[in-house]
């Protein structure tokens, strides 16, 4: 049985908010440390992995490992309708394994819904070991989210590709659109300590803009952000979520390639 | 010419 008790102003809410302009299902794994959520956007271009520990969670409880698909734009759908204080309960039995509960319940204590949400089928993803992976990168870079998002808004002025290049001491965003161009230099400055760009081999991704301002948005829950790039492999977007916490989100996105 | 890879290409399914 599972079951997990959060109120409604919180960061995983709100993270499911964020990701939904890319997925509307999602698979979700809960085992007693935890949950897990992939997902991939329709067009299989995107994909999103995100860990939130047991104990972000205002109550948590799973005595079976559970592998479900949810369709979080559905359970965002009803959640958004409750009152900001209210607190939300899911749970799923194993008697029933066909759907999961949703009950909102207002601050008073005096108003309880809940619904009931069909489980969908969805494959499951067996993703490399990402730290393994990561290790092989050839440029990353760690920096403030606010820098991220500002670069992804320049670069939303152009209604195209990105093509993001290591040069000498930082990197390149270049997007070429019908109105013209934009180029922004990021450069490792010489104090700054929330600034870490490392590049172990000269590397250059060309990637669909869209994509990347969704990612910007859930980088607003979070101060740093670290994007990292290899030869024609996914780009990797990852951050934490929230200052003290050990939840995290990683999004791969993958590349135009030469036709 | 550049056509967008899918994601699926770099891992496999269960």
């Amino acid at each position: 049985m599972l079951e997990l008790k959060l109120v409604k102003e919180s960061l995983f809410l709100n993270v499911l908010e964020a990701i939904l302009d890319l997925v509307a299902v999602a698979s979700v794994s809960c085992s007693s440390t935890g949950l897990k959520l992939q997902a991939m956007d329709a067009k299989g271009v995107a994909f999103i992995s995100l860990l939130i520990p047991a104990k972000e969670f205002q109550f948590y409880h799973c005595d079976k490992d559970l592998s479900m698909g949810i369709a979080i734009g559905d359970m965002v759908e009803a959640i958004r309708s409750a009152d900001k204080d209210g607190t939300i309960t899911i749970k799923a039995s194993d008697e029933n394994f066909r759907n999961i509960t949703v009950s909102i319940e207002s601050p008073e204590c005096n108003e309880t819904t809940s619904f009931s949400l069909l489980l969908v089928t969805l494959k499951r993803f067996c993703i490399p070991e990402l730290q393994g992976l990561l290790k092989k990168y050839d440029a990353c870079v760690q920096m403030p989210s606010v820098d991220f998002m500002r670069i992804c808004k320049y670069l939303s002025n152009v209604d195209g590709d990105v093509d993001i290049s290591t040069i000498d001491k930082g990197i390149r965003f270049f997007a070429l659109g019908k109105c013209g161009c934009l180029n922004v230099k990021y450069m490792q400055p010489e104090k700054a300590t929330d600034i870490d760009i490392s590049v172990q081999a000269p590397v250059s991704l060309t990637l669909d803009l869209k994509y990347m301002n969704s990612f910007a948005k859930v980088s607003a829950l979070s101060n740093q952000v670290k994007l990292c790039l290899s030869k024609g492999q996914p780009l990797v977007v990852q951050c934490k979520i929230g200052q003290k916490t050990k939840s995290r989100i990683i999004y791969l996105l993958a590349p135009k390639i030469k036709g | 010419v550049r056509k967008q890879s899918q994601i699926t290409a770099f891992f496999s399914t269960s």
